[in-house]
């Protein structure tokens, strides 16, 4: 057996080389590595995997490239809506929340709902109160996600009507979730 | 999308998903992600995955538990299994999606059934190796 492993994804969909610009991949593979990286260092520690994949997401939550956290993509009302899943294979125990608006890390409070609750999964106003009233949760205001790349996406997507960024024109962002 | 899997030193089988869900989205639309055994699962002595892609038909397919059930009650790889699931159903529904899972045994699998998977893994000296394309 090995001693430990970790794989990520930050997204799929339709990325497309020959429309991605030279620095733009070298941001997205050096991001990748930081949360590699992350949970790496939580595994040669003799951390649990729990907190590894913890780890690794927040790098990537924490980093507007990716559609997690930080970087998240708007709402048709112009919003950020997440959520977040954190499972446990020990004792299959998990926590997940969703329609979330105020957390900067998500998957940090997927895991104080898995470990500091009685309950698998929250929802919006309620996953949030108890993010802020019981785990210690600081309330993020909207304007710390906001991006102009985001923004631009939301009106490209306005435009057509989509909801989705199967055809957006900016080629990192044709994927999906 | 953003997720990861992991094993570790004592054996334990994690995995976990984030996500800011899709562009222009209205009505608390949900997809897979935060949802256990569709876009997240994990069970020790079977496996870790976190799936990314179009939620909507991750969630009709329960991606996630699929693959555990796969190797669980079919005795499938997680190759096979996670290549059978990508590739199957997902595919004739007309999802684009990728996996990233890891076994009991530590092994990594990447599957995906588009042209890119923004991804990364460990290399056998603990480095990391990141790969974006479909053909990398």
């Amino acid at each position: 057996m090995a001693q430990f492993s970790l794989a990520i994804h930050g997204g799929a969909g339709t990325i497309e080389k020959h429309r991605m610009k030279a620095d733009l991949e070298q941001a997205y593979r050096h991001a990748l590595a930081d949360a590699l990286l992350a949970g790496k260092n939580i595994l040669m520690a003799g951390g649990s995997s729990v907190d590894a994949v913890v780890a690794a997401v927040v790098s990537m939550e924490d980093n507007p490239l990716f559609n997690a956290g930080r970087g998240s993509v708007l709402t048709h009302d112009e919003m950020v809506e997440m959520d977040a899943a954190v499972m446990n294979g020990k004792d299959l125990n998990a926590g997940a929340l969703c329609g979330v608006r105020h957390i900067k890390n998500p998957i940090v409070l997927a895991r104080d709902i898995m470990t500091g609750s009685s309950h698998v999964m929250l929802s919006g106003d309620g996953a949030e109160k108890f993010a802020f009233n019981e785990a210690g949760h600081v309330y993020t205001e909207q304007d710390y996600f906001f991006t102009e790349r985001r923004y631009d996406q939301l009106l490209d997507a306005k435009s057509t009507g989509r909801a989705a960024l199967s055809e957006s024109t900016f080629p990192d962002d044709k994927k999906h979730g | 999308t953003v997720g990861a899997v992991a094993l570790d030193a004592s054996g334990n089988l994690a995995a976990a998903t984030s996500t800011g869900g899709l562009t222009n989205k209205r009505y608390g639309r949900i997809g897979d992600t935060p949802i256990i055994g569709a876009g997240t699962y994990a069970r020790n002595g079977n496996c870790a995955v976190s799936a990314t892609g179009m939620g909507e038909v991750l969630l009709r397919c329960t991606v996630a538990s699929d693959i555990s059930g796969r190797m669980r009650y079919g005795n499938q790889s997680l190759k096979d299994a996670c290549h059978n699931v990508v590739n199957g159903e997902i595919k004739g529904l007309g999802g684009e999606c990728g996996v990233v899972a890891v076994d009991a045994e530590g092994q990594v699998h990447f599957s995906l059934n588009c042209p890119g998977m923004y991804r990364g893994t460990l290399d056998t000296h603990g480095e990391p190796l990141v790969a974006i394309y479909d053909t990398d």
